[in-house]
Protein backbone atom coordinates (compact mmCIF):
# COMPACT_ATOMS: atom_id res chain seq x y z
CA UNK A 1 0.00 0.00 0.00
CA UNK A 2 1.15 3.59 -0.61
CA UNK A 3 -1.28 6.33 -0.39
CA UNK A 4 -0.52 9.94 -0.43
CA UNK A 5 -2.69 13.05 0.51
CA UNK A 6 -2.34 16.29 -0.43
CA UNK A 7 -3.05 17.25 3.20
CA UNK A 8 -3.02 15.25 6.41
CA UNK A 9 -5.95 17.57 7.74
CA UNK A 10 -8.94 14.98 6.30
CA UNK A 11 -7.26 11.76 7.98
CA UNK A 12 -6.62 13.58 10.94
CA UNK A 13 -10.58 14.76 11.20
CA UNK A 14 -11.53 11.32 10.36
CA UNK A 15 -9.76 9.86 13.02
CA UNK A 16 -10.91 12.37 15.20
CA UNK A 17 -14.14 12.15 14.46
CA UNK A 18 -14.75 7.73 14.97
CA UNK A 19 -12.37 7.21 17.97
CA UNK A 20 -14.50 8.12 20.37
CA UNK A 21 -16.63 5.73 19.12
CA UNK A 22 -14.84 2.26 18.12
CA UNK A 23 -10.73 1.86 19.93
CA UNK A 24 -9.98 -1.13 17.49
CA UNK A 25 -10.69 -1.22 13.91
CA UNK A 26 -9.18 -2.47 10.46
CA UNK A 27 -8.92 -0.10 7.77
CA UNK A 28 -9.42 -2.40 5.05
CA UNK A 29 -6.89 -1.37 1.82
CA UNK A 30 -7.85 -2.74 -1.99
CA UNK A 31 -7.49 -1.09 -5.03
CA UNK A 32 -10.52 0.84 -4.62
CA UNK A 33 -9.52 3.03 -1.39
CA UNK A 34 -9.25 2.35 2.34
CA UNK A 35 -12.46 1.62 4.08
CA UNK A 36 -13.46 0.86 7.61
CA UNK A 37 -16.64 -0.29 9.37
CA UNK A 38 -17.14 -1.01 13.01
CA UNK A 39 -19.93 -1.07 15.39
CA UNK A 40 -19.57 0.60 18.85
CA UNK A 41 -18.99 -2.00 21.99
CA UNK A 42 -23.15 -1.55 22.81
CA UNK A 43 -23.58 -2.57 19.21
CA UNK A 44 -26.17 0.36 19.36
CA UNK A 45 -23.83 2.99 16.23
CA UNK A 46 -21.67 1.94 13.52
CA UNK A 47 -19.19 3.71 11.62
CA UNK A 48 -18.72 3.20 8.01
CA UNK A 49 -15.64 5.11 6.21
CA UNK A 50 -14.86 4.92 2.60
CA UNK A 51 -11.93 6.62 1.30
CA UNK A 52 -11.62 6.43 -2.46
CA UNK A 53 -8.62 5.41 -4.09
CA UNK A 54 -9.18 9.35 -5.97
CA UNK A 55 -9.11 11.24 -2.77
CA UNK A 56 -5.36 10.07 -2.99
CA UNK A 57 -2.59 11.54 -5.82
CA UNK A 58 -1.26 8.99 -6.13
CA UNK A 59 -2.56 5.81 -4.51
CA UNK A 60 -1.56 2.21 -5.08
CA UNK A 61 -2.66 -1.35 -3.16
CA UNK A 62 -1.71 -4.28 -5.14
CA UNK A 63 -3.84 -6.48 -2.61
CA UNK A 64 -6.51 -6.60 -0.05
CA UNK A 65 -4.31 -5.81 3.30
CA UNK A 66 -6.93 -5.53 6.59
CA UNK A 67 -4.73 -2.71 8.67
CA UNK A 68 -5.51 -3.69 12.13
CA UNK A 69 -5.03 -0.41 13.99
CA UNK A 70 -5.40 1.20 17.67
CA UNK A 71 -7.41 4.38 16.89
CA UNK A 72 -5.78 5.82 20.31
CA UNK A 73 -2.50 5.05 19.40
CA UNK A 74 -3.03 6.35 16.02
CA UNK A 75 -4.09 9.49 17.13
CA UNK A 76 -0.97 10.18 19.17
CA UNK A 77 0.67 9.76 16.16
CA UNK A 78 -1.21 11.98 13.92
CA UNK A 79 -0.99 14.42 16.56
CA UNK A 80 2.56 14.65 14.90
CA UNK A 81 1.14 15.72 11.46
CA UNK A 82 0.37 19.29 10.98
CA UNK A 83 -3.09 19.73 8.93
CA UNK A 84 -1.34 21.12 6.01
CA UNK A 85 1.26 18.51 6.09
CA UNK A 86 1.64 16.04 2.96
CA UNK A 87 0.49 12.63 4.71
CA UNK A 88 1.57 9.04 3.16
CA UNK A 89 0.19 5.61 4.38
CA UNK A 90 2.67 3.14 3.22
CA UNK A 91 2.23 -0.64 4.36
CA UNK A 92 4.44 -3.86 3.19
CA UNK A 93 2.41 -6.93 2.26
CA UNK A 94 1.95 -9.02 5.04
CA UNK A 95 2.52 -5.99 7.71
CA UNK A 96 3.28 -5.63 11.53
CA UNK A 97 3.74 -1.95 11.23
CA UNK A 98 1.63 1.35 9.19
CA UNK A 99 4.19 3.77 7.89
CA UNK A 100 3.21 7.17 8.24
CA UNK A 101 5.02 9.63 6.75
CA UNK A 102 4.10 13.84 7.29
CA UNK A 103 6.09 16.34 4.88
CA UNK A 104 5.38 19.94 5.13
CA UNK A 105 4.63 21.98 2.68
CA UNK A 106 8.04 23.09 1.80
CA UNK A 107 9.50 19.92 2.06
CA UNK A 108 11.83 20.89 4.88
CA UNK A 109 10.73 18.62 7.60
CA UNK A 110 10.08 15.31 7.11
CA UNK A 111 8.41 12.66 9.96
CA UNK A 112 8.26 8.92 9.78
CA UNK A 113 6.37 7.05 12.31
CA UNK A 114 6.21 2.98 12.48
CA UNK A 115 2.78 2.41 14.32
CA UNK A 116 2.27 -1.18 15.28
CA UNK A 117 -0.81 -3.14 13.89
CA UNK A 118 -3.02 -5.62 15.55
CA UNK A 119 -5.03 -8.53 14.77
CA UNK A 120 -8.47 -7.78 14.65
CA UNK A 121 -11.27 -9.66 14.19
CA UNK A 122 -14.19 -7.91 13.29
CA UNK A 123 -17.66 -8.66 13.21
CA UNK A 124 -18.73 -7.57 9.89
CA UNK A 125 -21.83 -6.29 9.46
CA UNK A 126 -23.63 -6.35 5.36
CA UNK A 127 -25.81 -3.21 5.21
CA UNK A 128 -28.27 -3.33 2.39
CA UNK A 129 -28.94 -0.44 -0.02
CA UNK A 130 -31.83 1.30 1.22
CA UNK A 131 -34.69 3.72 -0.20
CA UNK A 132 -35.05 5.39 2.60
CA UNK A 133 -38.76 7.33 3.41
CA UNK A 134 -37.16 10.03 4.37
CA UNK A 135 -34.06 12.45 3.47
CA UNK A 136 -32.87 15.45 5.20
CA UNK A 137 -29.94 17.57 4.05
CA UNK A 138 -29.12 20.55 5.96
CA UNK A 139 -26.11 22.22 7.43
CA UNK A 140 -23.69 20.34 9.43
CA UNK A 141 -23.14 23.11 11.73
CA UNK A 142 -27.01 23.52 12.26
CA UNK A 143 -27.29 19.68 13.39
CA UNK A 144 -24.41 19.93 15.91
CA UNK A 145 -26.48 22.69 17.40
CA UNK A 146 -29.00 21.29 17.57
CA UNK A 147 -28.23 17.64 19.12
CA UNK A 148 -26.06 19.30 22.21
CA UNK A 149 -28.65 22.00 23.07
CA UNK A 150 -31.32 19.13 23.23
CA UNK A 151 -28.98 16.92 24.84
CA UNK A 152 -29.13 19.60 27.81
CA UNK A 153 -33.28 18.73 27.75
CA UNK A 154 -33.24 15.00 27.20
CA UNK A 155 -31.07 11.85 26.84
CA UNK A 156 -33.51 11.29 23.27
CA UNK A 157 -34.70 12.88 20.47
CA UNK A 158 -37.87 12.23 18.17
CA UNK A 159 -36.66 13.25 14.91
CA UNK A 160 -40.14 14.22 12.82
CA UNK A 161 -40.07 14.66 9.18
CA UNK A 162 -42.51 15.73 6.61
CA UNK A 163 -42.88 17.70 3.51
CA UNK A 164 -42.88 21.08 5.48
CA UNK A 165 -39.51 20.45 7.29
CA UNK A 166 -37.99 17.83 9.87
CA UNK A 167 -38.40 18.74 13.30
CA UNK A 168 -36.27 17.51 16.26
CA UNK A 169 -38.39 17.05 19.76
CA UNK A 170 -37.11 16.36 23.39
CA UNK A 171 -39.04 15.77 26.08
CA UNK A 172 -37.37 15.78 30.04
CA UNK A 173 -37.36 16.34 33.46
CA UNK A 174 -37.13 20.33 33.47
CA UNK A 175 -39.73 20.40 30.05
CA UNK A 176 -39.62 20.19 26.58
CA UNK A 177 -38.03 21.51 23.76
CA UNK A 178 -38.47 21.01 19.78
CA UNK A 179 -36.60 22.49 16.82
CA UNK A 180 -38.11 22.84 12.98
CA UNK A 181 -36.10 23.03 9.93
CA UNK A 182 -37.71 24.25 7.22
CA UNK A 183 -36.80 23.15 3.72
CA UNK A 184 -35.54 26.17 1.69
CA UNK A 185 -32.44 26.85 -1.14
CA UNK A 186 -29.90 29.65 -0.05
CA UNK A 187 -29.17 31.01 -3.24
CA UNK A 188 -25.95 32.93 -2.35
CA UNK A 189 -24.79 29.61 -0.35
CA UNK A 190 -25.84 26.18 -1.31
CA UNK A 191 -24.10 25.44 2.19
CA UNK A 192 -27.03 26.31 4.04
CA UNK A 193 -29.83 25.03 2.23
CA UNK A 194 -32.34 22.44 3.56
CA UNK A 195 -33.24 20.37 1.32
CA UNK A 196 -36.09 17.58 2.24
CA UNK A 197 -36.94 14.33 -0.05
CA UNK A 198 -39.96 12.35 1.40
CA UNK A 199 -42.11 9.52 0.21
CA UNK A 200 -43.73 9.36 3.61
CA UNK A 201 -43.82 11.11 7.06
CA UNK A 202 -41.42 9.52 9.32
CA UNK A 203 -40.70 9.68 13.14
CA UNK A 204 -38.55 7.88 15.07
CA UNK A 205 -36.55 8.15 18.36
CA UNK A 206 -32.68 8.25 19.45
CA UNK A 207 -30.00 8.60 21.57
CA UNK A 208 -28.49 11.98 21.56
CA UNK A 209 -25.57 11.14 23.11
CA UNK A 210 -24.99 9.29 19.79
CA UNK A 211 -25.78 11.50 17.21
CA UNK A 212 -23.75 14.57 19.44
CA UNK A 213 -21.07 12.17 19.26
CA UNK A 214 -21.53 11.88 15.46
CA UNK A 215 -21.36 15.29 15.31
CA UNK A 216 -17.55 15.53 15.77
CA UNK A 217 -17.56 14.65 12.05
CA UNK A 218 -18.75 17.71 11.44
CA UNK A 219 -15.44 19.84 10.28
CA UNK A 220 -15.24 17.49 7.42
CA UNK A 221 -18.36 18.74 5.28
CA UNK A 222 -20.12 21.77 5.28
CA UNK A 223 -23.65 20.00 5.06
CA UNK A 224 -24.93 16.86 6.75
CA UNK A 225 -27.56 14.22 5.22
CA UNK A 226 -30.09 11.86 7.58
CA UNK A 227 -31.64 9.22 5.58
CA UNK A 228 -34.72 7.84 7.81
CA UNK A 229 -37.13 5.31 7.24
CA UNK A 230 -39.74 3.91 9.99
CA UNK A 231 -38.14 1.05 12.16
CA UNK A 232 -35.20 0.82 10.52
CA UNK A 233 -31.48 2.50 11.71
CA UNK A 234 -30.99 6.06 10.61
CA UNK A 235 -28.13 7.23 8.33
CA UNK A 236 -26.07 10.11 8.84
CA UNK A 237 -23.64 10.62 6.18
CA UNK A 238 -20.55 13.25 5.62
CA UNK A 239 -20.23 13.23 2.25
CA UNK A 240 -16.12 13.82 1.42
CA UNK A 241 -15.05 14.74 -1.96
CA UNK A 242 -14.65 12.01 -4.80
CA UNK A 243 -16.99 10.11 -3.46
CA UNK A 244 -15.38 9.34 -0.01
CA UNK A 245 -17.73 9.27 3.03
CA UNK A 246 -18.24 9.08 6.86
CA UNK A 247 -21.61 7.43 7.51
CA UNK A 248 -22.91 6.48 11.23
CA UNK A 249 -25.64 4.77 11.49
CA UNK A 250 -27.72 4.41 14.77
CA UNK A 251 -30.37 1.90 16.13
CA UNK A 252 -34.06 3.51 16.69
CA UNK A 253 -35.40 3.09 20.24
CA UNK A 254 -38.55 1.27 20.70
CA UNK A 255 -41.34 2.52 21.91
CA UNK A 256 -42.17 2.70 26.28
CA UNK B 1 -36.81 6.28 28.47
CA UNK B 2 -37.35 4.27 25.51
CA UNK B 3 -35.22 0.91 25.16
CA UNK B 4 -32.28 1.25 23.34
CA UNK B 5 -32.36 -1.34 19.98
CA UNK B 6 -29.47 -3.38 18.95
CA UNK B 7 -28.09 -2.70 15.42
CA UNK B 8 -27.39 -6.25 14.60
CA UNK B 9 -31.05 -6.54 14.88
CA UNK B 10 -31.92 -4.87 11.75
CA UNK B 11 -27.88 -5.55 9.49
CA UNK B 12 -27.03 -9.34 9.25
CA UNK B 13 -23.72 -9.88 9.83
CA UNK B 14 -20.97 -11.35 6.81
Amino acid sequence: LEARLEAADLFKKVVEAIKDLVQHCNFDCNDSGIALQAMDNSHVALVSMMLTADTFTPFRCDRNIPLGIDLTSLTKVLRAAQSSDILTIKSEDAPDVVNLVFEGKDQDRISEYDLKLMDIDQEHLGIPDTEYAATASMPAADFKRICSDLLLISEAVSIECTKEGITFKAEGDIGNGSVTLRQHSDLENSDKNVDISLTEPVALSFSLKYLTGFCKATGLSNQVRLCLSNDVPLMVEYALANNSYLRFYLAPKIGD
Amino acid sequence: TPLQNDLSEFFAMV
